[in-house]
């Protein structure tokens, strides 16, 4: 049985206002 | 008259077809199915909510950032793990016949203490969850990390697991050691 390397996937990071939110 | 009476589920116009006495209501409409679900997307801004067969396709179109990966073991790369503040890397990883979503969330737990916490959610019921586990692996220099557990359902969502860390949790100062070139790699592993 041969091994096959799992698929890879870059994410890019989604940045939210949270923070503005919690200081608001 | 009202204990003698069974009353329909909350739910009756979009399909449920459960009908129970008054005083028993409650508890299976919290479970129900048929109850609207709310975007599972974190971040505060989507107000958007419908049935579960619509929850994949709303990720989709009105979600574009979020990639979907084919298969049950994959590499998730989350680039730029430095960036400061609260940041979420989200994807979805389709495999079983199901969509899962994954998604890694930067926040600040404690003040001043940073921390990442790596969950995955089917985009299914409670019930159907139940029957998958997922396992989430970090490597790095002769050091590895995993977190196996099984998955929450989007019905739930992922709060509360967050705030009881039923997750991986690991913070900053950890994350260094699996961490490459700004790139943190989580191989994600899901089985049935």
């Amino acid at each position: 049985r041969t091994y096959r390397m799992p698929k890879e996937i870059r994410v890019e990071p989604q940045k939210f206002a949270e923070e503005l939110i919690h200081r608001l | 008259v009202a204990k003698s009476v069974l009353f329909p589920c909350k739910y009756a116009s979009s399909g449920c077809e459960l009908t129970v006495p008054h005083a028993e209501k409650a508890a299976p409409e919290k479970l129900c199915k048929f109850r609207p679900y709310s975007c599972p997307c974190p971040g505060p801004f989507c107000r958007w909510q419908g049935p579960l067969d619509a929850v994949t396709p709303h990720l989709t179109h009105q979600h574009k950032f979020i990639r979907t990966l084919q298969g049950d073991d994959i590499f998730f790369i989350a680039t730029d793990i430095h960036l400061p503040g609260a940041v979420n890397w989200v994807m979805m990883q389709s495999c079983f016949g199901f969509h899962f979503l994954l998604i890694l969330k930067k926040q600040v737990k404690y003040i001043g203490h940073q921390q990442f916490f790596a969950i995955v959610q089917l985009i299914g019921t409670r019930k159907q969850a139940e029957s998958f586990s997922y396992q989430l692996q970090l490597t790095g220099c002769k050091r590895r990390l995993i977190w196996e557990a099984t998955p929450r359902s989007v019905q739930e969502g992922i709060a509360t697991a967050i705030m009881n860390s039923d997750c991986l949790v690991f913070d900053t100062s950890m994350a260094q050691f699996f961490t490459e070139g700004g790139n943190l790699v989580i191989r994600v592993t899901i089985s049935k």
